[in-house]
């Protein structure tokens, strides 16, 4: 298979790959993935995130670079690079207003052809946000990576959610990526006027999802619409120095 | 094509097929199409919903039948009934603990079978749960749908959504579906303590998305807390005597 062996030596640079997942869409997967992302760049990492969410590419929004292209040069394709962290994406080669009606194999390909011409460089972390689910796309893309580190798999705290966490950690598993652990994303919102924490959802049997696969809960984050608005504006949470951001590090 | 010309006498019983279709994972788009079919069928009509979302079939459970399987008889394949509602999904012949590495063309399959195969009967309402994006999947099982009368776009407020709404709405109307309308969901909470309404996602543009397209806003939900524990136990929002349910008649 020599694309396996072109890709493997391309990201011969890369010290750790981790990649975010979830089970279902919307749980805030690439909010996540793209935060960590940043956090990491912050501590005087040389990171890339690789946008390989093929139905809703949307990293480069929440790095405000959604109108950016990425140009090729001698070595290859160039990611586009904003707040400190490098970023490559199909969503840098889509025409905004088409729905991208583009079929599947012909995604795969393009993703594919990502792996294989960009010029990754030197980097100590490749974060790679995968699609939603444990279907055939996101097994198609872990299994054109070389190797990983580790997974990240995000989710709601409720009970329905937990069951696709279940089914994440066996994809992980059945693809050879360890878990690193789970975040827990939307557990409650606090009320702006009484300062009541509201839960969003019922919370789930977390602790024996944990026991049950041996992993670390890393992270429980509340609901802040916040997050949000600063992503409309292409701006992250761990800007804030809030208890968000430390919980990251 | 003798199996569109199949699934066409198939569903020759079938008054109305609405699909319901949102541009992202995660907004409530399953919910509000089992509230939807479960709506209709409390009002007297005939109503079968397909729960064509490969990825999450989450159908059952919302109906509280997830440990169910189909019987086969002569006619072909017996919807479960439950709640008034006729249901077809994957899910009914999934192994529960397995996680769904079915390739794709397997599970484009198994959905043509079951469009082909199904006794759908005399129906007032077919309702569809496509799955979420205007990706591959949800453009291979609407080009299997004879015709339909039209699709109910959800989403939640913010703008980010929103743009995949442009997306689903231009997707919708390349393989001939009129938009009905436009859910939006998870607007806001409501305090329990003090009452206060807690937007969670800032209000984009909807009323451009709705003038652009010349679409109406069919309705504006909130997140309630309840409705995802009521689906913890297999229970319907429209089932609460509230605001949410009228909304929907
Ligand atoms: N903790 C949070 N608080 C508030 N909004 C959030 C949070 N996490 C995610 N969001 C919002 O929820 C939506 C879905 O998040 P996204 O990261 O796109 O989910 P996914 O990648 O799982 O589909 C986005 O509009 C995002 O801004
Ligand atoms: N208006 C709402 N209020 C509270 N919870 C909701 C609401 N709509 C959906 N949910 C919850 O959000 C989660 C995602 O909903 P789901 O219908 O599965 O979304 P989708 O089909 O778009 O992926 C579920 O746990 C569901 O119970
Ligand atoms: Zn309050």
């Amino acid at each position: 298979m020599d694309e396996l062996k072109k890709i493997n030596e391309r990201m011969d640079g890369i010290k750790h790959k981790i990649v975010v997942m979830s089970g279902k869409g919307g749980v805030g997967k690439s909010t996540i993935a793209a935060n960590l992302a940043y956090a990491l760049a912050r501590s005087g990492k040389r990171v890339c995130i690789f946008d390989a969410d093929m139905h809703g590419p949307t990293i480069p929004k929440l790095f405000g670079v959604e109108n950016e292209k990425m140009k090729n040069d001698e070595n290859g394709i160039k990611p586009v690079f904003a707040k400190g962290v490098k970023i490559v994406s199909m969503d840098f080669l889509m025409d905004k207003d088409k729905p991208l009606i583009w079929r599947g194999p012909l995604k795969m390909n393009v993703i594919k052809q990502l792996f294989m011409e960009t010029d990754w460089g030197e980097l100590d972390y490749l974060i790679i946000d995968l699609p939603p689910g444990t279907g055939d796309e996101p097994l198609s893309i872990a299994q054109l990576l070389p190797s990983s580190d580790g997974a990240i798999i995000v989710s709601t705290p409720q009970n329905v959610a937990l069951m696709s966490v279940r089914r994440s950690i066996g994809f992980a598993k059945s693809v050879g990526f360890d878990v690193i652990g789970l975040v827990i994303n939307m557990a409650y919102v606090k009320c702006p006027n009484c300062g009541e924490k509201i839960a969003l959802f019922e919370r789930g049997a977390i602790d024996s999802v944990l026991k049950d696969f041996g992993i670390e809960l890393l992270a429980t984050l509340p609901f802040d619409p916040e997050i949000d608005r600063l992503a409309e504006k292409g701006e992250l949470f761990v800007s804030l120095e809030n208890d968000i951001s430390c919980e990251f590090d």
